[in-house]
């Protein structure tokens, strides 16, 4: 469809991409995480965009299998939520992951 | 008024009472650090109970002056939400708070 298609392009495009809700405290520790490794994520809140939002959360939930947010792209592969992206940190591993995505 | 009086009464016959939101993983976070101490806390959904859960968030802000979820009390007194309640338990004081209000 063509809002998957303009995922597909956002997350190719972008070096990181977090879809977050602006109220939840997993989504703002995420982007802080990002942050302090020197990454400026492309944020996309989808709880500022009217029913677009709900309708870019089904996109999501289709292309990933994840319904729930902060949903995390880096080097427009799909990382997971917030429990994934900083188990992938205490491995030693986002960094990596960054730099090889040109976000660092 | 009659709401606040109920949140009063619940929050002193109760040793540990949580309100939270079933998708929220702060409220999940906060009601598992409770259920590994021993402690089995009384756990209010406020997005299970309609328009009366908005009231209930209302009433608990005025009381408490915190509008978010989680929001923690232990033996009748306001703790606060997930992350006080965490650091209360990294400075070691959150158990002798639970064994003191009988939750333990
Ligand atoms: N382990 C996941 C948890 C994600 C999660 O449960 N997110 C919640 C908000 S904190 C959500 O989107 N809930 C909506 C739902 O469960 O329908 C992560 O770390 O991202
Ligand atoms: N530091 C607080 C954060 C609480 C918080 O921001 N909760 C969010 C959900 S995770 C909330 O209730 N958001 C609603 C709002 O901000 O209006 C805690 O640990 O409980
Ligand atoms: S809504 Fe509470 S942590 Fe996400």
């Amino acid at each position: 469809s063509r809002l998957e298609e303009s995922v597909k392009k956002i997350v190719t495009e972008n070096p990181v991409v977090v879809y977050s809700k602006t109220w939840c405290s997993y989504s703002s520790e995420v982007k802080s995480l990002f942050k302090r490794l020197g990454a400026e994520p492309l944020v996309i809140e989808l709880d500022q965009m009217g029913p677009q939002g709900r309708q870019l959360q089904k996109t999501l939930e289709r292309l990933t299998g994840q319904h729930t947010v902060p949903n995390v792209f880096i080097g427009g592969k799909h990382i997971g939520g917030c429990t994934d992206t900083v188990k992938l940190h205490r491995k030693g591993e986002l960094r990596l992951l960054l730099s090889e995505a040109g976000a660092t």
